[in-house]
């Protein structure tokens, strides 16, 4: 099994 | 100019405690609302997001929205030099490269001043969406952390799964399996001693204890937990700081391939 990137649930701010 | 007083300064203790191994370095967002930091861990599988909101202060003065970047590993060695039940008092200077933590003994007879170097810190900040959960889990924190160390030392994961019948944490490992139930129970002397299941749709998920276990650092802060869950986004485990704000902690979950 693999970890879902976390980044992939919240949006990018710049 | 920045000054915040704490009179319950373990409060400010306990943060650093709870945050200081997942997290190396962040920033601290100070504003006249309140402070907050938001950090993932090195890793990027966990994101933390701390709010302190100015009310829980005895004296809050923020002039203008501040950032700074200091090492949580830096920061914990200098709190854990104020007593249990000392003041604390943070302060910073526009444009210096420091910042000050005063302790105060509760009867004013000893006070000290730490002075922290500062850091640059580049972090990408994070918008946390809203969600709608699936299912949210309310139980005793104590009960929570007991749960994920006692896992751990059977397995490497958690599968949390939430039915109407309750809510299930589950691992296995090379000597076996381990399934623990917790039951809706709201008719308990004591408020923070239910466990409270709200459920929309049953949810079943994969964490790493390991994550979960650094979570649980947070117990001293709370004594309930709010664990949130939905297919495919992180779960949210949240401690409550009574009155001033929370400690949430952000796990992405494992994934079959």
């Amino acid at each position: 099994s693999r970890i879902q990137h976390i980044l992939e649930g919240f949006y990018l701010l710049d | 100019m920045l000054e915040l007083r704490l009179v319950q300064g373990s409060l400010l203790k306990k943060v650093l405690e709870s945050i200081k191994d997942l997290v190396n370095d962040a920033n601290f967002d100070f504003s006249s609302s309140g402070f907050s930091l938001q950090s993932m861990d090195s890793s990027h599988v966990a994101l933390v997001a701390l709010l302190l909101k100015s009310e829980g202060f005895e004296h809050y003065r923020c002039d203008r929205n501040t950032s700074m970047g200091m090492n949580l590993g830096n920061m914990s060695k200098m709190l854990k030099c104020a007593g249990n039940d000392d003041i604390i008092t943070i302060k910073g200077d526009d444009g210096s490269d420091t910042v000050t933590f005063m302790f105060e003994s509760p009867t004013q007879d000893k006070i000290a001043d730490f002075e922290m170097k500062l850091m640059d810190i580049d972090s990408e900040h994070l918008g946390i969406p809203e969600a709608e959960y699936h299912a949210i889990v309310k139980m005793p924190s104590a009960e929570f952390a007991r749960i994920c160390k006692d896992l751990a030392s059977i397995g490497d994961t958690v599968v949390i799964s939430v039915t109407k019948e309750g809510v299930k944490f589950s691992t296995r490992g090379d000597i076996g399996t381990a399934n623990i139930v917790l039951r809706q129970n709201t008719t308990v002397d004591k408020p923070e001693d239910a466990t409270v299941i709200e459920m929309n749709e049953p949810v079943s998920m994969t964490f790493a204890l390991r994550y979960m276990n650094s979570f649980t650092k947070a117990t001293p802060l709370s004594n309930t937990v709010t664990i949130s869950m939905s297919p495919d986004l992180p779960v949210v485990v949240e401690y409550k700081i009574a009155e001033m704000g929370y400690v949430r902690f952000y796990l992405a979950p494992k994934m079959e391939e």
